[in-house]
């Protein structure tokens, strides 16, 4: 009797105790699924941020092994040219039946050097050719020049009137009289008229007039 | 560093061979 009861006892002892151990699992589980999610951003931050430091250090990387090649291939050209004139001073039995300073303009221009001399390589270095501000400059100038201009034509109009403001000059009545004409055969078509409250009010007439679609 | 080294160097290049050629010039000049 005591065993049957202290199992009996022990069965409901357990049963009590499920609902509870119930809550705790899914609580546990629910707190695992969480902690996932988590988990997997924190992860997804990482290599994004590799990415974007590898790319940052290929890109500059790239550019930096793209402006040594442009800046080979401008002195190789320099050096070739140079090479190809010594040669021709040779063949031609050391005498020289050309400009040296014309022949490496372009290969300066190409360095952005202007070169007065083939020695002063050094000197010439620091002038860089700057042959669009000066162009920009003329423009400037002659647009300021046109404009004074045109203010300076346009004067002459104000002493046509005489102290009293009466406009005397025949000319100035014409075109005065002519403009007056044109504007008189200018009218309102008067073909639709619209009624409203208030000046500008057109969504009141929308709403009045059937055949005006919505979206107007 | 690698980019002013090899810049220098060709500017050294550069230099004496416009040297080699003033020198021509001078000569043929005299």
């Amino acid at each position: 009797m005591f065993m049957a009861r202290q199992v009996l006892r022990n069965g409901l002892f357990l049963r009590s105790l499920a609902p509870i151990k119930i809550t705790a699992r899914t609580v546990a589980s629910a707190n695992a699924g969480i902690k996932r999610k988590s988990r997997f951003d924190k992860t997804m931050i990482k290599p994004l941020l590799l990415v974007m430091i590898f790319g940052s250090i290929l890109n500059a990387v790239i550019a930096e092994k793209r402006n040594i090649i442009d800046m080979e291939r401008k002195y190789k050209l320099k050096l070739d040219k140079l090479k190809e004139l010594i040669r021709r001073v040779h063949d031609n039995n050391g005498k020289v039946d050309f400009d040296a300073d014309d022949e490496l303009k372009l290969v300066n221009l190409r360095l952005g050097i202007v070169g007065k001399n083939a020695t002063g390589m050094k000197e010439d270095e620091t002038d860089i050719v700057v042959p669009k501000e000066e162009s920009l400059e003329e423009i400037w100038q002659s647009i300021i020049d046109e404009a004074k201009k045109e203010v300076i034509e346009k004067t002459p109009d104000a002493g046509v009137k005489n102290k009293e403001g009466i406009v005397t000059d025949l000319n100035v009545l014409k075109d005065l009289e002519k403009s007056k004409k044109e504007d008189e055969k200018v009218y309102l078509s008067g073909d639709v008229h619209m009624m409203m409250n208030q000046p500008g009010d057109l969504n009141e007439i929308a709403k009045e007039h059937d055949k005006i679609p919505k979206f107007l | 560093l690698e980019h002013e080294e090899r810049e220098s160097q060709l500017k050294k290049e550069v230099e004496i061979l416009e040297h080699q050629l003033n020198e021509l010039i001078v000569q043929d000049k005299t």
